[in-house]
C-alpha cells in the first residue's frame, strides 16, 4: 500500500467496517455481501472479459450480453433467490455498463408483479423468470415524455374478436427510448389509451409480443431498431416502436385495477396513480443509485488527493498532499456528505416504498401520494447533486481525472441520464410541488398532514 | 419574528428547525402568490405556470428538509458505534451547513437566520473541513467499493496510482506498434511534401 495512504489510515478516529456496517445493515449483511463479491471477484470466466474501455458501441453491447447470460446462469446454479444478492452479484461484473436485461428485470417483471390479475402473473412471470421472454416497459414516446397523459399510442377494443388493436397514429407517437426495446426484447409492455364503446379511457398498459421466437425477426406490424449513440449507456439499446394495427387478446392488458370485459365494458381503478407504480418504484431506487455513484467518485477523488502531492505550502519544506489544501477539502468533502445524505435517505425511500406498495396490497392507498411526491422529489435532488459533484470530484483530480483510467466518465454517464429519465427533473419537482400545494390547502383546513409534511403546521407565517 | 436557534454548537434541532422553516415558508409564499393571481382573475392552471419557478425551490427545500431529517435521524440511531457517531455527526453537520450556506438568502429573507448567523457558519464550515480532514480516507474506506467495480486507476485501495497509470498507458490500442499506420498513411506523405 502507498505510505501516504497508509498514514492516512492510521490516523483515523474510527475503524471503517462500523460505517460499512451502517451502509449495509449489520455485519452479518455485510459479510453477505462481501461474500458475494468474492464469488463474482475470483470467477475464473469473468477474467476473460474484455475491457470496457477499448470496446467500441456494438462490441459493448455483445459483451454486456454475453456477460448477462453468464451472471443469469450462474445466479441460478448458485441458487440466489433475494434481489439484493442478485443486485450485488450482477454490480461486480457490470459495474456501470448498464444491461441488456435491466428492464426485463426491473420494470418489465415488476410491473407484470403489480399490475397482472393472478391468471395473468401466474401465465407470464415464469416465462419471465426463467428468460424463456424477454421484456421491457414501453411509456415514453418521440413526442412526449414527462407528461404521460399526452401518450398518442392508442389500443382500440374490438368485442367481435375481443382483441385490442394497438397503433401508433403519428409520428410523434412512436415509442422511443426504452431501454432494450431495439434488439434484446422480444415482449413489451406497452401503455397507450384505451378505447373501447367510442369512448377514450386513459392510459392501460398491454404485453404486445414483438418478435418472432424462432427467427427473432419483428412479427408483422412491428417496426422496432436501437436509437443510435447516445452519451453513455452503450451496452442498453434503447429502442424505437412503431405499431400497425396489431392485434392482441384482451387478456394481454393488465387488469388487476382497471378492467374490459369481453363485451367493452370498462371498470375504472379505485386510483387513477396506481397505474404509475412501476415509475414510482425506479424512482424510489435511483435516489440509491446516485448514492453509490456519487460515493465511488468520492472514493476515488480523496484516495487519489492522498496520494498526489502538488505545490510547496512552505518554500523548502517538500510539496503537499491535496487533499491538505482547503480550496480540496471545500471540493470533495461536501460531495462525500451528500454521499452519505443520499445513501441513507435512498435506503429510507427504498423501505418507504415497500412499506406502502404493502399496504396498497391490502388495499389501503393513503400514502400513496406521499410516496409519490417524495420520490419524484428526491430522485431529482439526488440525481442533480450527484451528477454535479462527480464532474466536481473528477475536475478535483486535475488531468488525471479526464482520463478513462480515472473511471470517472464510465460513472458520470450511467448517473447523469438519471436527471432525465423515469420523469424529467424539473417536472418531478413540480409534480412534487403540486402535491405541497394540497397539503398547505389540507392545513388551513385544519386537516391533519402526513408525517413528513407536519412541519407546515407547526410553522408560524 | 421568530429567529432561529442556531449558536457555534451547530445543534442538529437548530439545523433541521431552520430547514423546516425555510421550506414552510417557500410553500406558503407559493401559495400566496396562487392565491393572489387567481384573486385578480388569472385561471389556476396559468397561475400555477405563473408561480414555477417559486414553486420549484419550494419542492427541493421540501425534498432537502426530509434528507437532512433522514441524515440526522442516522445520526441519533441508538446502534450507531460510538467512534463513529461523531464522524457521521460532523458529516452531518457539513451536509446542513454546506447546504444552507449555497441558499442562504432564502433561510435569511424573513429574518428567521440573521447576517450574524451566517458568518458563524461561514467559520463553522471551515472548521468542518478540518475536523473531517483525518478521517476522509477511512469515510470512503467505509463505502467498502471493490476496486474491480471502481475500475480506476486513481481510487485504488493500496494507491498505487502512477504505476497503475503507466501500465493503462502502455496498453493504449496506439502502442500496439512503435510507429502507428497513421504515419505511413497520411503524416509521412505530409512530412515529406
Amino acid at each position: 500500500v502507498n505510505p501516504d495512504l497508509q498514514n492516512e489510515r492510521n490516523k483515523a478516529t474510527f475503524d471503517p467496517i462500523q460505517l460499512t456496517y451502517l451502509l449495509h445493515n449489520g455485519p452479518q449483511q455485510t459479510r453477505r455481501k462481501r461474500y458475494i463479491q468474492s464469488l463474482a471477484l475470483n470467477d475464473r470466466v469473468k477474467q476473460n472479459f474484455r475491457t470496457w474501455t477499448e470496446l467500441s458501441r456494438e462490441e459493448r453491447y455483445e459483451e454486456s450480453m454475453k456477460k448477462c447470460i453468464y451472471c443469469a446462469d450462474r445466479v441460478k446454479e448458485l441458487g440466489f433467490k433475494d434481489p439484493v444478492d442478485i443486485y450485488i452479484y450482477n454490480q461486480m461484473f457490470t459495474g456501470h455498463e448498464n444491461s441488456p436485461f435491466g428492464l426485463h428485470n426491473s420494470m418489465f417483471t415488476d410491473v407484470l408483479t403489480q399490475q397482472g390479475t393472478e391468471e395473468q402473473k401466474a401465465k407470464w412471470l415464469p416465462l419471465a423468470k426463467n428468460y424463456q421472454i424477454l421484456g421491457t416497459y414501453a411509456q415514453t414516446e418521440m413526442g412526449h415524455g414527462t407528461f404521460v397523459r399526452g401518450l398518442e399510442t392508442t389500443a382500440t377494443y374490438d368485442p367481435k374478436t375481443q382483441e385490442f388493436v394497438l397503433n401508433s397514429p403519428t409520428l410523434t407517437s412512436i415509442k422511443y427510448w426504452p431501454g432494450a426495446l431495439g434488439k434484446t426484447s422480444n415482449h413489451c409492455i406497452v401503455i397507450a389509451q384505451l378505447y373501447t364503446q367510442g369512448h377514450c379511457h386513459g392510459l392501460q398498459p398491454f404485453i404486445v409480443p414483438l418478435r418472432n421466437l424462432d427467427n427473432y425477426q419483428p412479427l408483422p406490424g412491428v417496426e422496432v431498431g436501437d436509437i443510435g449513440l447516445k452519451f453513455g449507456y452503450d451496452a442498453v439499446d434503447n429502442g424505437y416502436l412503431r405499431l400497425s394495427n396489431i392485434r392482441i387478446p384482451r387478456e394481454n392488458m393488465l387488469m388487476r385495477y382497471s378492467k374490459v370485459t369481453e363485451d367493452g365494458v370498462f371498470i375504472k381503478p379505485k386510483n387513477d396513480k396506481l397505474l404509475y407504480g412501476g415509475m414510482v418504484m425506479i424512482r424510489s431506487f435511483i435516489t440509491g443509485d446516485c448514492g453509490r455513484g456519487l460515493s465511488q467518485a468520492c472514493t476515488i477523488a480523496i484516495r487519489y488527493s492522498s496520494v498526489r502531492h502538488q505545490t510547496e505550502v512552505t518554500p523548502g519544506k517538500g510539496e503537499e498532499k491535496i487533499l491538505d489544501y482547503q480550496t480540496q477539502q471545500y471540493k470533495l468533502f461536501p460531495a462525500l456528505s451528500t454521499a452519505l445524505a443520499y445513501l441513507f435517505a435512498g435506503n429510507a425511500i427504498r423501505e418507504m416504498y415497500l412499506r406502502v406498495m404493502a399496504d396498497i396490497n391490502k388495499g389501503a392507498l393513503g400514502e400513496l401520494p406521499q410516496l409519490h411526491a417524495l420520490s419524484s422529489g428526491l430522485k431529482a435532488c439526488s440525481s442533480y447533486a450527484a451528477s454535479e459533484m462527480i464532474e466536481t470530484c473528477r475536475m478535483a483530480c486535475g488531468g488525471h481525472g479526464y482520463s478513462q483510467a480515472s473511471g470517472f466518465p464510465k460513472i458520470y454517464v450511467n448517473v447523469t441520464p438519471a436527471c432525465t429519465y423515469e420523469g424529467e427533473n424539473t417536472v418531478l419537482l413540480l409534480q412534487t410541488a403540486r402535491y405541497l400545494m394540497k397539503c398547505l390547502n389540507s392545513s388551513a383546513q385544519g386537516e391533519e398532514l402526513p408525517t413528513l409534511m407536519s412541519y407546515l403546521n407547526k410553522s408560524t407565517g | 419574528g421568530k429567529t432561529s436557534t442556531i449558536t457555534d454548537r451547530l445543534s442538529l434541532r437548530s439545523l433541521v428547525e431552520a430547514f423546516e422553516h425555510r421550506a414552510a415558508r417557500l410553500i406558503r409564499e407559493c401559495g400566496s402568490r396562487i392565491q393572489t393571481l387567481t384573486s385578480r382573475g388569472m385561471k389556476p392552471d396559468v397561475a400555477l405556470n405563473s408561480t414555477s419557478v417559486q414553486l420549484v425551490k419550494a419542492a427541493t427545500a421540501h425534498v432537502e428538509c426530509c434528507v437532512v431529517k433522514i441524515f440526522v435521524n442516522e445520526v441519533e440511531r441508538k446502534d450507531v458505534n460510538p467512534q463513529l457517531k461523531p464522524v457521521l455527526q460532523a458529516m452531518c453537520q457539513l451536509y446542513t451547513v454546506y447546504l444552507l450556506l449555497q441558499n442562504s438568502g432564502e433561510f435569511m429573507q424573513d429574518g428567521f437566520v440573521t447576517g450574524q448567523q451566517v458568518e458563524v457558519l461561514n467559520s463553522k464550515l471551515l472548521d468542518l473541513l478540518s475536523e473531517i480532514r483525518p478521517n476522509a480516507v477511512a469515510i470512503v474506506d467505509g463505502f467498502d467499493i471493490p476496486d474491480a467495480m471502481l475500475a480506476s486507476a486513481l481510487g485504488r485501495f493500496d494507491g498505487q496510482v502512477y504505476e497503475a497509470l503507466y501500465q493503462y498507458a502502455r496498453n493504449s490500442k496506439l502502442n500496439k506498434t512503435e510507429v502507428s499506420d497513421a504515419y505511413y498513411k497520411h503524416l509521412k506523405p505530409f512530412l515529406d511534401r
